[in-house]
């Protein structure tokens, strides 16, 4: 049976919710005292339980959504117990929704921090931070767990200044006769080479999300932002291992950290716990040293809210549906992490070192999860079936990824392509024989160059709608086969 | 298949961005050096 456990210490601390807490409504077992930020799939809201007056979050998820993911999450969660990973407490259903109680990060996560401060961090702060997510990540991959989305987003701070791994809503489980996977999963600009090119892969792919994460971190963004994550998929595997923009502003440590993380070969690439022996994150400051940071950024979040709840209030009446997304405190379809209550935008360093925001970055960052194979079926059949050949023509399943982030960017996108050539007009040309640019005037071949990514993806578009034409019926026929299994 | 058509296209935009590229790099050179 399920207590609520109390330590020994002057406050006590919740740490499982206990059965009758668990039977009750959940308004009564808390109290709901602010919502934090809201995801692709639900509410995350501050709470606080009012037997021992512990602070949670609360997360709300309809119960439409994909409960198999939201299990998932709960499942792995609930299988860790380290400081250094969020914990979950228990979960109740509401109405029509699932409503999750788990650990509160007063910090919230490092991209929260950045982005509040429009500054990126020092060296000391990122060891810190680097410090502590080794050691989550340590204890996960020693439970035989990825995480599979490392990125400044999913590491929360406490108010102390301890960093914690959230969102497990991507993560996977490692049987023994699972050795490596191959889901294509993750966020684009952190995955590790190995999960785009879908060759099956271990822990350490974490690792190198990491290492991209440290780069985060110190440029307020990850190596390729700035280019279509199509282009960013094709370059991660096929580049040389990215680095720091600017290596003469870092310490060697810091940069042979990231060396030792972004090694292209997963088995080259060091563990967790060899890196938690690297002279960069070996001996760091501790983490006292963020408080400032959480600090400036409530600050910041503060003031922001307040300066735009000033800005709204006269306008209130004519603009109602324009409020969530000009209030600036919470995202609302287009974030998709549900820990890190994202706001609008993503940073982008700019030439002074302050952050400038980039919006239309915000579209392209989010967790990408293609390709996923029956969790149960793998675990009855024990086996990880890599190499079969695939049912269906082969198609590279993260395009589901962007045509889902560009069904969201809907209708801006759609006033774009209304004022881009059509992809009849601007033809690319097949030979290679350019010769013919010299012929047009220089607005010509610019415009040509502005309308080249939207034609691209149109071209791809139709490719995709070939194939999945050709597809289809390959797919109802596995689908009558499984109907007719079922019926035997 | 699939994966192939696609890095076929992708290659093929990319080799045609460069020459777009390199042609209007051109022209600001000559521009500057009749300039």
């Amino acid at each position: 049976m399920e207590t609520v456990q109390l330590r020994n210490h002057p406050r006590r601390q919740l740490k499982k919710l206990s059965e009758e807490n668990l039977n009750r409504q959940p308004e009564e077992v808390f109290d709901v005292l602010e919502k934090l930020g809201e995801g692709s799939y639900g509410s995350v809201f501050k709470a606080s339980h009012k037997e021992t007056s512990q602070i949670v979050a609360i997360k709300q998820i309809p119960v439409e959504s994909d409960l198999q993911e939201i299990i998932k999450e709960i499942s792995i969660m609930q299988q860790c117990d380290s400081l250094h990973v969020v914990k979950y407490y228990g979960s109740y259903f509401k109405n029509s929704d699932l409503w999750i109680v788990m650990e509160y990060c007063g910090g919230g996560s490092v991209s929260d921090i950045i982005r509040l401060r429009k500054q990126t961090l020092k060296e000391e702060e990122i060891a810190t931070i680097l410090q502590s997510t080794l050691k989550g990540l340590e204890y996960l991959h020693f439970m035989r767990k990825i995480h599979r989305d490392i990125k400044a987003g999913n590491i929360l701070l406490s108010s102390e200044g301890v960093a914690k791994l959230a969102d497990f809503g991507v993560a996977g489980q490692l049987t023994d006769t699972m050795a490596k996977r191959n889901t294509v999963i993750g966020t684009p600009f952190w995955m590790a080479p190995e999960v785009i090119q879908e060759i099956g892969y271990n822990c350490v792919a974490d690792l190198w999300s990491l290492g991209i994460t440290a780069i985060e971190m110190a440029e307020g963004k990850p190596p390729y932002a700035d280019i279509h994550p199509m282009r960013a998929i094709f370059m991660i595997p096929s580049n040389p291992p990215p680095t720091l923009r600017k290596p003469e502003l870092w310490s060697k440590h810091f940069i042979d950290f990231i060396n030792q993380c972004l090694v292209k070969n997963p088995e080259q690439r060091a563990s967790a716990t060899e890196l938690l022996q690297h002279p960069f994150v070996k001996t760091t400051k501790g983490a006292s040293i963020l408080k400032h940071l959480i600090n400036e950024a409530m600050e910041a979040k503060i003031k922001r809210s307040e300066l735009q709840q000033r800005e709204v209030e006269p306008e209130e009446e004519e603009n109602a549906d324009e409020d969530d997304v000009d209030a600036g405190t919470m995202l609302q379809p287009r974030s998709t992490d549900m820990n890190t209550m994202q706001e609008f935008s993503t940073m982008s360093e700019g030439a002074d070192g302050t952050m400038v925001e980039n919006e239309h970055l915000e579209a392209q960052l989010g967790t990408m999860l293609i390709n996923e194979e029956d969790e149960d079926e793998d675990a009855e059949s024990g086996t990880m079936k890599q190499s079969d050949p695939p049912a269906q023509p082969a198609r590279p399943s993260f395009l589901e990824y962007f045509e889902k982030n560009e069904n969201q960017l809907g209708a801006s996108d759609n006033k774009t392509s209304e004022n881009s050539p059509s992809s009849s007009e601007f033809k690319i040309p097949l030979s290679g024989d350019y010769s013919f640019l010299k012929d047009w005037s220089v607005g010509e071949l610019q415009m040509r160059l502005t309308s080249l990514e939207p034609l691209m993806e149109s071209e791809i578009e139709e490719i995709h709608l070939k194939y999945q034409a050709k597809r289809q019926p390959i797919l109802d026929a596995i689908e009558s086969k499984k109907r007719r299994q079922q019926n035997v | 298949l699939f994966m192939k058509e696609l890095e076929r296209i992708v290659k093929l935009y990319e080799a045609y961005r460069q020459a777009l590229i390199t042609e209007v790099e051109t022209r600001k050179q000559r521009q500057q050096w009749y300039a």
